[in-house]
């Protein structure tokens, strides 16, 4: 996806992550909601998740899913590993909620 | 879920609030 959005505030997104940002990227928003999930256990969608995750260095309000974190969950070492996250990852944010919600199962 | 991916999320902003909600 080719965004340009210089002034989006804003930016939520429900579904499977395989979507690519491209142009300005999200370096604008402060709020975001996600409730990603996946249908099967392969590395795109959280490494997807992850991209976006780095190019919003300015969010300060992140609300996820607990599917969400499921998707995070299958790429634990990219989280730990700083070469691959940037500094700015998530270092602005203020405020995290977790929604509960029932879990995909056999993943 | 592994425990602790909360920790990872968090780990450039551990001040950060954190509120668990159920839906």
């Amino acid at each position: 996806i080719e965004l340009s959005a210089p002034s989006l505030c804003i930016f939520s997104f429900m579904g499977t992550p395989y979507q690519k940002f491209r142009g300005s990227g999200l370096s604008s928003v402060k709020q975001v909601n996600i409730d990603a999930e996946m249908l099967a256990n392969y590395s795109v969608p959280p490494l997807a998740l992850l991209s976006w995750l780095s190019g919003l260095v300015n969010v300060k309000s992140l609300t996820v899913s607990a599917s969400t974190l499921q998707v995070l969950s299958f790429a634990p070492d990219y989280l730990k590993d700083e070469q691959l996250l940037p500094s700015s990852f998530m270092r602005s944010l203020k405020s995290l909620k977790v929604k509960l919600k029932p879990l995909s199962y056999g993943l | 879920m592994p425990n602790g991916i909360l920790d990872l999320l968090l780990h450039n902003s551990p001040s950060a609030d954190v509120d668990i909600v159920e839906c």
